[in-house]
Order: structure tokens, then C-alpha cells, then sequence
């Protein structure tokens, strides 16, 4: 057999080595691509919201600079006299729009400690908001869940859905930490 | 040197002057407004009399914006990166837009020579004042000023608007120039903000969607090879340290946008990829080679009983967008090369054909892969000239007992272990979707297993082809058709050599391949 | 084999990898509600 690099055996060498040296893995047996953050089962064109080189997302529709008429446009002289973001002033229909228009950013941790205020839920697990519907006890309450009727807020019919859950209370977030951001909009307290 | 007495301060002054304007609510729609007050004070000041003063103007203003930018980044105190970045922009996006309208204002339009030649100036003098920069500064050269000027630049630049598109691709070449000048191999600290540009999805829609007759792809491709090229050695050399990981990454993420959204560029430009991409960079090298024009899907190779010979697509020539012929050099050699293929003399040839060949006594570096690559390219594509000349398709048969088979058997036998990988290598590098070069190399890689004179040869093949099925999806259709039907079909008695049992992580491999194409 | 040229390159592209670009570099200004990447948990809509 071939004694060197380019036979089996420098093959086989190559490997063994590419076991213990994450390096090497990363050229022999290459990455799964499908985890870099684009959509490849997609019939869509990928490049008109691709990220760019590091990005590990497609681009947010808020990210992607569309030509629109001037008229649709912040002016400049309103700009400074617009309301400051206050998110307790919002009604929850807002609050949703802005937890999932805004994926891995301030504002999303900032939408969900609101909604936490307003007595939702988000259940880790199923990775929805629920909330007790008004004057619907729970059918049955033990120290670790309860269970009756909720509402939860469903993302594709964007509204609020009864439903019945068994909710485990160790399967609820938490009051989401403050992000340990400076005051991320301008002029709010 | 020799700027006019003045120049500085009267720079300073436009400048300062601009960025109110630029952000003044009076502004007006696209700045117009603001514009006419600027060129106003201009003409006052005398700046855009003449050329020269219109490119020390530029010259001054990239610098107080550079230098403004370092101030900022080197003083953060109390800033988030946010703010910074807002601070920095606020003058960054002002001078940008400066740029851009005197390039859509100057001269009468449609006259784009003006226009161009403005664009030509400014972008030549923000990449002086960057390379400058990067060679005076070295490991404290910040990118963030020179990516906002160039990035927003081609925004507003490739903005809808008619007097713009009329110029899109003269500005689309002016900023390939640019990025090829700024190539990571030229400047490495501006390499990570240059892929950033490159892989701009408007920078990727315009030269590889938008621009008309593909006439966007020879420079876009030639962007990547820079890239390629800069990546090249310490991916050669398993140099993967968290910086050049986080570029190669980069990379593949680009190419899987190709793949997926522009599958006909990668199948154009595949040769010109692979003939820089390092050897050992398996998934990358058949990320490129799995592409495939999208309106000829290929059958599914698992299917059972598959006939290649039977698709039609497999007697028509891919469109290979490079002169791979004049990359056969020195000329004498080439002719030398002819020669043989038409003459079958003198027999020296193939016999010398090793020496040429070999590019250096060093070890992993001993060849030329470059001619390598195009030597096997061109015999081969001469083969398949030959055999259809005759009416007929290349085959176990039609390919043998030629002048072309003669160089192909000699390198196969006569060069050593490190010529015959690179040969081999430069065989499956054709191994693609349904055409007559996958359809030629495929039957030539089995014949050569077939007729090999010792076990090596056959190793060696097995070696070429398993570690690129080893690796992470995707894997080329070609690749997948030719180990399937050399592990199935009984003439190359696969499964008794001794390599295929040498090691049982190589027999499990062999297993699980197998397994997964059967 | 690696050159000085290439070891001069990798301390330059290192220096560089200690401020990337980010996302927001190549987007106009939004001043009244600006980008600002932040971990959120795992478990939240990423995209």
C-alpha cells in the first residue's frame, strides 16, 4: 500500500487526526452547512435578505433598506419631536409585533418583560405566551402545575386562542433580566 | 504637496458647514436643498474650479473624516458601540452623500464619462488614504470608516434612480476595481469589511441578478478567487485559528447563497475556483462542484439501474468560463502537446511529460497544479472533440487507445504518489452534474482503475474519491454516479484489494458509504 | 509553506478580528430605534 500522504493510509492518519483536532475537521469532513443560518429548503432567492458574510440570520424585514416614497419617511423635523419609546404606554397587539419583529435584540427581552408585567407567560417548552382567560379558574392546581383553560397568542392568526393547558410551572420563564444595556432609545428614562 | 495656502481650513470649513446642512430638517428630498447651498459656497470658495482642487478637496475631507472616526473609537468613553457608530456616521453618511450627488450632478447627464471619472477619483482616493492607513497604523488600523464610506456609497449609488441606473455598471466595475486593489491579500486588516462588502446582498444582486448578459460575473469572480487566494495558504496548512475560521466560514456562507440562489455562476467559474481552492479544503471544493444549472436537475443517483449514457444532457459541453487552454505554458509545450494529441509522436513526450510537470524538489509543493489541472482539462476536452468527431460518445470503449489515453495512463503510472493525487485530483474536479466532460472523466477515472499496472493506482483513485464522500453535504452528482458504480460493478472487483480493509475506521467508512449510495 | 508575508497578514487579519464589522455598518442610520444585538434566550424566536 501506498506508505505516504496521498494513499489510505495518509487518509486514514488524516482522520484520526481530524478526531482531535477540531482544525482539521473543519476542512476533512467539512461543517453541516445547513447551520449557518440560511435557508436552503427555500425556493426563494436567499440573497435578498442575506445578512452578509457573518451574519448567523436572514435579515430582519426592518433591516433591509427599501426605496420607499419620501412621503412614508420620518422627516427630519418630526424626527426629533417623535414620542419617546415607552413600552408600558403600548397595547399587547404592539408588544407581540415588536418580541418577534425583533429576534436577538434589546428590544425583544424589553417587549417580553412588558408582557410578563401584563400577566403573560412564555412557556419554554411550546414557546408561547399564554394568560389565564378572566374569570376562568383553573380546573385543577397542584404545587408543581395547574391546568384549565388558557388563552395563548397565536403567531400565524396573530390573536389571542383559548386553549387548555396543563401548565408546568417550572416550564414558565422567569421575569426576563434587565439587559445590561445603556438606555438603548434616545432621551428614555 | 503643493496644495493651495488655505485648502485645509477651507476644507474644513465645506465640511463642517455640509454636515449641518446634510442634517438640517430643510434639507429638502434627497438633500437637494442642501446640495445647492453646498456647491453654492464651493464656487465661492473656488474649490470646484479645476480637477486637481477637486480631488485635494476630496483628499482632505476622506482624511478629517478618517481622523474624526479614530478620535471618536479611541475616546469611548461611556459609549455602547452603538453610539459610537451613530457619532461616527453622523459625518461618515454626510460626506457619502456629498459624493454621490456631485458624481450624479457632474457634467451634462447622460454624459457618464464625468460622472465616472469623479466616482474613479474619490474611490481611488479613499483606497490611497486606506492603504496608507494600513501601512502606517498596521495592527491598529480600524476598517469602520472606510466600510461605511465604500458600503454606503454603493448604496446610494444603486439607488433607483434613472440618471443612476444609466451608470449602474461603470460604477459597479469602478467598486470591483477598488475591492480588487483592497484585495484581503493587500490589505488584511480590511479583509473582514471587505467580505462584508462583497457579500452585500444589494453588491450580490446587482452583479450577479441585475446586470444584464452576466456581464457582472467575470468581476464578481474574480473577487472571490482574491479571497480564495488569501485564504489559500493557511488552509493549506490547517492554519485555523479563530480569525481565519470566522473568514472561511464567511466564505462558505457566500458560496451556499451562490449555490442556492446563482447554481449557473458556480458552474461557469467552477474551474477557476478549484484551481485556487487548496486541496484539502474538500467541502468547499464540492460546495462549487455540486452546482448544477438549474434547469437540467440530474437524475437521482440512487435511482437503481441509472443509464448515464442515456441522458441526454451528458453529450453537451459545460460552459467553462476560462481560457484553461492558454494556461498550458510555456507555449513550446503546448505545441509539443498538440503535436502528440495529433500524431501520437514523439513518444518523449509522454515520456517527459512528469518532468514538466514538476514545479520544485520541495515536498507538498513538488508540482505545478495549475498546469496539471489544465493539462488534464484540455487532453481531456480534446479527447471528447475526437471521439464525437467520429459520431460517437465518449464510453469504456470510444476512450481508450488514443493519444489522449497515452498521457492519461502515463500520469497515472509515471508519476509519484503526490503527481498521481494532484492528477487524480484534477480528474474528479470534472466529476459534476450531467455533461460530456463529467460523463468523459467519469469513464476514465474506472478505465484507469481498471487497467492499473499496481494496487497503488487504484488505492490512490479510492483515496481521491472517498474523502470527497466523506465530507458534510453536498456532494457532486458526477462524484456520487462514479463510486457507485465502481463499488457495484463486479469488473473492478472492488470490495477483494487490500486497502479496503486496511484499518477498520476504513472499512466502516467503506461500509457506511456504500450503505448510504446503495 | 507559511511566509513572513503570510504571518504578517494573519497578525493584520487578527488585529481586525477584534472589531468586525457590524450589521448595522452597512445600514442607513436609525436613530429612533437603533439595532442593538443582544443574547437573547434560546428559547425566543431567533429569526
Amino acid at each position: 500500500m501506498v506508505a505516504d500522504q496521498f494513499g489510505m493510509v495518509g487518509f486514514l492518519s488524516f482522520i484520526r487526526t481530524a478526531e482531535t483536532d477540531q482544525n482539521i475537521v473543519q476542512l476533512a469532513q467539512g461543517s453541516d452547512l445547513t447551520t449557518l443560518g440560511l435557508n436552503l429548503k427555500s425556493p426563494e432567492n436567499q440573497y435578498l435578505t442575506f445578512g452578509g458574510a457573518w451574519a448567523e440570520t436572514p435579515c430582519r424585514a426592518q433591516d433591509i433598506d427599501f426605496y420607499v416614497p419620501r412621503e412614508y419617511l420620518t422627516n427630519g423635523v418630526t424626527r426629533e419631536k417623535l414620542a419617546q419609546i415607552s413600552l408600558s404606554r403600548y397595547g399587547e397587539d404592539l408588544l407581540f409585533h415588536i418580541f418577534y419583529m425583533n429576534a436577538g435584540d434589546v428590544l425583544q427581552i424589553m417587549a417580553a418583560r412588558e408582557l410578563y408585567n401584563r400577566d403573560w407567560r412564555f412557556l419554554k417548552e411550546d414557546r408561547v405566551w399564554i394568560t389565564r382567560a378572566p374569570g376562568v379558574p383553573p380546573i385543577e392546581k397542584t404545587s408543581a402545575y395547574e391546568r384549565g383553560t388558557y388563552y395563548y397568542f397565536d403567531v400565524q392568526s396573530w390573536r389571542k386562542v383559548a386553549k387548555e393547558f396543563q401548565v408546568e410551572y417550572e416550564k414558565l420563564e422567569d421575569r426576563p433580566e434587565r439587559p445590561q444595556y445603556p438606555s438603548i432609545f434616545p432621551g428614555s428614562q | 504637496f503643493d496644495d493651495p495656502p488655505g485648502l485645509q481650513e477651507k476644507t474644513e470649513f465645506l465640511l463642517r458647514e455640509w454636515v449641518q446642512l446634510y442634517h438640517a430638517p430643510s434639507s429638502g428630498r434627497e438633500s437637494t436643498k442642501a446640495f445647492s447651498q453646498i456647491v453654492y459656497q464651493m464656487n465661492m470658495q473656488g474649490i470646484l474650479k479645476t480637477d486637481d482642487l477637486i480631488t485635494r478637496f476630496f483628499r482632505h475631507a476622506t482624511q478629517m473624516c478618517v481622523d474624526m472616526c479614530y478620535r471618536t473609537l479611541n475616546d469611548q468613553a461611556a459609549m455602547t458601540p452603538t453610539m459610537v457608530r451613530n457619532k461616527c456616521f453622523r459625518t461618515l453618511d454626510a460626506f457619502v452623500r456629498l459624493i454621490a450627488l456631485l458624481v450624479k450632478h457632474s457634467g451634462e447627464s447622460p454624459n457618464a464619462v464625468s460622472k465616472i471619472n469623479l466616482l474613479n477619483k474619490v474611490l481611488g482616493i479613499v483606497t490611497g488614504v486606506l492603504l496608507q492607513d494600513h501601512e502606517i497604523r498596521k495592527t491598529e488600523f480600524q476598517q469602520l470608516p472606510y466600510h461605511r464610506i465604500f458600503i454606503m456609497l454603493l448604496l446610494e449609488l444603486n439607488a433607483p434612480d434613472p440618471v443612476l441606473e444609466a451608470i449602474n455598471f461603470q460604477v459597479l466595475t469602478a467598486f470591483c476595481n477598488v475591492l480588487h486593489i483592497l484585495r484581503p491579500e493587500k490589505a488584511p486588516a480590511f479583509a473582514y469589511a471587505w467580505l462584508d462588502i462583497v457579500s452585500h446582498r444589494v453588491f450580490i444582486g446587482r452583479m450577479l441578478a441585475v446586470t444584464p448578459q452576466h456581464k457582472g460575473w467575470g468581476p464578481y469572480a474574480q473577487l472571490l478567487i482574491d479571497l480564495f487566494n488569501f485564504l489559500s495558504p493557511f488552509l493549506r496548512n490547517a492554519e485555523l485559528a479563530k480569525p481565519i475560521t470566522i473568514l472561511y466560514r464567511g466564505c462558505l456562507r457566500v458560496l451556499l447563497v451562490l449555490l442556492h440562489d446563482f447554481p449557473e455562476f458556480l458552474c461557469d467559474y467552477h474551474y477557476n475556483f478549484c484551481d485556487v481552492i487548496p486541496p484539502n479544503c474538500i467541502q468547499m471544493r464540492n460546495l462549487v462542484l455540486s452546482a448544477f444549472p438549474r434547469n437540467l436537475p440530474p437524475p437521482d443517483p440512487f435511482a437503481g439501474k441509472l443509464q448515464v449514457d442515456m441522458i441526454p444532457e451528458i453529450r453537451q459541453a459545460p460552459m467553462i468560463q476560462t481560457n484553461y487552454a492558454s494556461l498550458i505554458q510555456p507555449p513550446s509545450f503546448k505545441n509539443e502537446l498538440d503535436t502528440y494529441l495529433n500524431t501520437r509522436t514523439p513518444v518523449t513526450f509522454v515520456t517527459d511529460l512528469r518532468s514538466t510537470l514538476q514545479a520544485s524538489a520541495e515536498p507538498g509543493c513538488r508540482y505545478n497544479i495549475q498546469l496539471m489541472n489544465a493539462l488534464v482539462l484540455y487532453v481531456g476536452t480534446e479527447a471528447i472533440a475526437a471521439i464525437q468527431a467520429k459520431g460517437l460518445q465518449p464510453n469504456k470503449q470510444t476512450i481508450t487507445h488514443s493519444s489522449h489515453m497515452d498521457i492519461f495512463q502515463s500520469l497515472a503510472v509515471d508519476t509519484d504518489t503526490e503527481g498521481r493525487y494532484l492528477f487524480l485530483n484534477a480528474i474528479a474536479n470534472q466529476l459534476r452534474y450531467p455533461n460530456s466532460h463529467t460523463n468523459y472523466f467519469l469513464h476514465l477515472i474506472l478505465y484507469l482503475f481498471a487497467e492499473a499496472n499496481t494496487p497503488a493506482i487504484q488505492e490512490q483513485i479510492t483515496r481521491v474519491l472517498l474523502e470527497r464522500l466523506i465530507v458534510n453535504r453536498p456532494h457532486p452528482w458526477g462524484l456520487l454516479i462514479t463510486f457507485i458504480e465502481l463499488i457495484k460493478n463486479p469488473t473492478f472487483d472492488f470490495w477483494s484489494h487490500e486497502f479496503v480493509h486496511c484499518a477498520p475506521e476504513i472499512e466502516k467508512l467503506f461500509d457506511s458509504v456504500a450503505r448510504s449510495c446503495a | 509553506p507559511m511566509t513572513k508575508e503570510h504571518d504578517y497578514q494573519y497578525q493584520m487579519l487578527q488585529a481586525a478580528f477584534y472589531h468586525m464589522p457590524h450589521p448595522s455598518d452597512s445600514e442607513r442610520l436609525r436613530s429612533y430605534l437603533p439595532r442593538n444585538p443582544y443574547p437573547t434566550p434560546p428559547y425566543y424566536p431567533q429569526v
